[in-house]
């Protein structure tokens, strides 16, 4: 009945050990120490409707409703150890999959998002377009405010449902909040910061306070009339035996998250920005290593 | 004979912005995929007879096989402008295995299972895009720490550790930190 944590490091991650959930991040260092949940869900994309006949697309986010579907409230997880790295293994269904790193050496979380197929039809689906984000949400006051890139540069203030320039009259409210993502996301309140770097250029936006959510993946039975002509709904096929098999794509990427006082939290995401852009680059050979000359 | 050009046109084509956003009907997709397949299958032979030439051995698989008279060298390169100390990890066939830095000191490693998970797709993409029907996946990931100065380098040699293996079983990751 106890919780489970994990991290070799200053940084802490807490798990429930009934549901497998995060429940708790916190640093020794600095003192940081943050409530947190995260979960995925995902939202029906909409095929239009009497108002508008606006489907949801390759170029144009428009879920059904306003709350997204969870995936799952527990889930099956296995904690590995070791002295360079801790590991978390969660399977929040048949098509979502998820570790969770901490590194010696590092006060932040990598985490590796597997998912796909997504079942949309066919037999195995209840023949709605999904829209999978990853939501965490955190105890933060965060009084309507987030920050995100600007095309990889500076973060900027967004207020949700409210534009700086002009009266806004908000007609989509979760994609109405959307922002494009390409180094991150975060939130403040009057003690920290808590702070999401992208793998790859994606969406994300807070649609409460406290909470972060990012766009991962998208599978959709709807073209959305913006020029591509066809539905967001690529596949994959394997050809055995002249039988050739499909199925709908799998994404994996990764996304990080740190915790800081807040003020601190920009030099994590300036360097740690420029070393996910820029990894360490290896090269290989054999050679004797009394022989090995490294010019 | 073999070259990375068709590699690189492939990844020049998929920077197009319906490559990159998904925006691209079907059939283009398609093309985009088999292009990159092709082109990737070449460069493996590039790469392949490279290995090859360098271990002065005709053996086509020299990554997974680590000989007692060689070591595997790996160099690490850092193209940003300050010191970082990093965790690299490198797909493995055997839990037996030491790392050295330059200086010959030998570094705390780590093995962690590849997961099922990753091992199914990585069977359906070869598969799929490839058409071979992949060889054995790796078994572990090989951790370990480097640090590698500004816009430099640094080389690591990874070699059959002496020894019996301490690779325990359980949910515990294992580590062999004598070797």
């Amino acid at each position: 009945g106890k919780n489970i944590d994990i991290g070799p490091g200053n940084l802490k991650m807490s798990f429930s050990s009934t549901s497998g959930q995060l429940e708790r991040i916190y640093n020794s260092k600095t003192g940081v120490n943050v409530q947190i949940q995260q979960n995925y869900l995902w939202y029906a994309s909409s095929t239009g409707d009497e108002t508008d006949s606006q489907a949801s697309g390759a170029y144009i986010f428009r879920p059904n409703d306003t709350s997204p579907h969870i995936v799952s409230r527990s889930v099956p997880f296995k904690v590995i150890r070791g002295p360079l790295v801790d590991e978390v293994y969660q399977k929040y269904s048949s098509w979502i999959y998820q570790v969770t790193r901490l590194y010696k050496g590092k006060d932040h979380a990598e985490i590796e998002y597997t998912i796909g197929p997504i079942p949309t039809g066919g037999g195995f689906g209840d023949g709605t377009g999904k829209e999978v984000i990853t939501r965490i949400t955190t105890n933060m006051a965060t009084n309507k405010e987030f920050y995100t890139d600007s095309n990889g540069r500076d973060f900027l203030k967004r207020v949700r449902d409210h534009r700086e320039d002009w009266p806004l009259n908000v007609t989509q409210p979760v994609a109405g909040n959307y922002y494009p993502l390409n180094l991150g996301i975060y939130t403040k309140d009057k003690k920290s910061e808590f702070s999401v770097l992208v793998d790859r250029a994606t969406g994300g936006s807070s649609i409460k306070d406290g909470e972060v959510e990012l766009m991962l993946h998208r599978r959709i039975l709807s073209d959305d009339g913006r020029g591509v002509g066809e539905p967001l709904d690529e596949e994959v096929c394997v050809v055995e035996n002249d039988n050739s098999t499909c199925e709908g794509l799998t994404v994996r990427g990764n996304y990080y998250i740190s915790i800081d006082n807040v003020g601190a939290g920009s030099r994590w995401r300036r360097t740690t920005g420029q070393e996910i852009y820029s990894p360490l680059l290896l090269a290989f050979t054999h050679e004797n290593a009394e022989n090995w000359k490294s010019s | 004979v073999h070259n990375t050009f068709e590699l690189g046109d492939a990844l020049g084509l998929a920077q197009h912005h319906d490559a990159v956003s998904g925006t691209a009907k079907q059939h283009t997709t398609d093309d985009y995929a088999k292009r990159l397949a092709i082109g990737a299958s070449k460069a493996e032979a590039v790469v392949s007879s490279s290995l090859a030439c360098l271990a002065n051995k005709q053996s086509g698989d020299q990554c997974s096989t680590l000989k007692s008279a060689f070591s595997q060298v790996v160099v690490v390169y850092n193209p940003l402008g300050w010191n970082r100390t990093d965790i690299v990890r490198i797909p493995v066939n055997e839990a037996n295995l030491g790392v050295k830095d330059s200086s010959g000191n030998n570094l705390e490693v780590q093995y962690v299972d590849v997961d099922d998970v990753t091992k199914d797709l990585r069977k359906l993409y070869v598969n799929a895009y490839l058409g071979l029907t992949p060889k054995q996946a790796p078994k572990y990931w090989l951790l370990f720490q480097v640090s590698v100065p500004p816009l430099g380098w640094s080389t690591y040699f990874i070699s059959k550790a002496a020894g019996k293996s301490t690779r325990r079983k359980g949910d515990l990751s294992h580590h062999n930190s004598k070797n």
